[in-house]
C-alpha cells in the first residue's frame, strides 16, 4: 500500500 | 506539475469564480445549493490545514487560500446576504447521509492513521460526493440556468482533468495515491449525465431542462 505523501496536489 | 493538473487547478477556480460572479451579478442564488456549497467549504477547510504545518510553494498556498475565501464568500452571500433568493424549498438533500459515511470511511481507509490525515482523506472522500445536494436540486426544480452549467461543467472537467493527471505522473513519476484516484474516478463519474446534457442542449445553445 502506497505510504501518505506531502500534498502538492490542490 | 503537468499541463492536466494547471489546466484543472484553473478550471476549478474558474467553476469557483463563475459561481461567485453568478450570485454577485444577479443578487441572487437561486437555483444554487448552498449545501453543497457548505460541503465544498468543508472540504477544503478540511484538506488545507496544511497550511499551518507545512509549506510547499507559493502557488500551492495561493490556490489555497483562494479556495478557502471563495468557498466561504459563497456560502456567506447565499446564507446572508442573498439570503431571501435561496431556494430552500428545493435544496432538500440529506447532508448527513453523505457526511457520516464518509467519515465513517475516512477513518477506516486512510494512508496514515493521524488526525491532520484522516482529515485530508475525509475532504478527499467528501469532495467526490459533494456535488450530489446541487444534482438533486436541478433534478428537483427540473432546469438550470445556463450559467450555473457552465460552473458546473468546469467544476466537473476540474477533476477529469486530475484523472489524466495522475495517469501521466504514474507514468512519468511513479507516484500514484489510490485513494485519491478511486475518489477522483468517482466524482468524474457522477458528472457523466450531467456533460452529456451539456453538450447535447446548452452548447447547442438551449437551456438545460428535465423532462418533466
Amino acid at each position: 500500500e502506497d505510504d501518505a505523501q506531502p500534498k502538492d496536489e490542490l | 506539475m503537468n499541463i492536466f493538473r494547471l489546466a484543472g487547478d484553473l478550471s476549478h477556480l474558474a467553476a469557483i469564480i463563475i459561481l461567485l460572479l453568478k450570485i454577485w451579478k444577479t443578487r441572487s442564488c437561486a437555483g444554487i445549493s448552498g449545501k453543497s456549497q457548505i460541503l465544498f467549504a468543508l472540504v477544503f477547510t478540511t484538506r488545507y490545514l496544511d497550511l499551518l504545518t507545512s509549506f510547499i510553494s507559493l502557488y500551492n498556498t495561493f490556490m489555497k487560500v483562494v479556495y478557502i475565501g471563495c468557498a466561504y464568500a459563497t456560502v456567506y452571500l447565499i446564507y446572508m446576504k442573498f439570503k431571501a433568493t435561496y431556494d430552500g424549498n428545493h435544496d432538500t438533500f440529506r447532508v448527513e447521509f453523505l457526511v457520516v459515511p464518509v467519515g465513517g470511511l475516512a477513518f477506516l481507509v486512510n494512508h496514515d492513521f493521524s488526525p491532520l490525515e484522516i482529515l485530508w482523506t475525509f475532504s478527499i472522500y467528501l469532495e467526490s460526493v459533494a456535488i450530489l445536494p446541487q444534482l438533486f436540486l436541478i433534478s428537483k426544480t427540473g432546469e438550470a440556468e445556463t450559467i450555473t452549467t457552465h460552473y458546473l461543467f468546469c467544476l466537473g472537467v476540474y477533476r477529469a482533468l486530475y484523472l489524466f493527471n495522475w495517469i501521466w505522473r504514474f507514468y512519468f513519476e511513479g507516484f500514484f495515491d489510490m485513494i485519491a484516484i478511486v475518489a477522483g474516478v468517482v466524482q468524474t463519474i457522477l458528472y457523466c449525465d450531467f456533460f452529456y446534457l451539456y453538450v447535447t442542449k446548452v452548447l447547442k445553445g438551449k437551456k438545460l431542462s428535465l423532462p418533466a
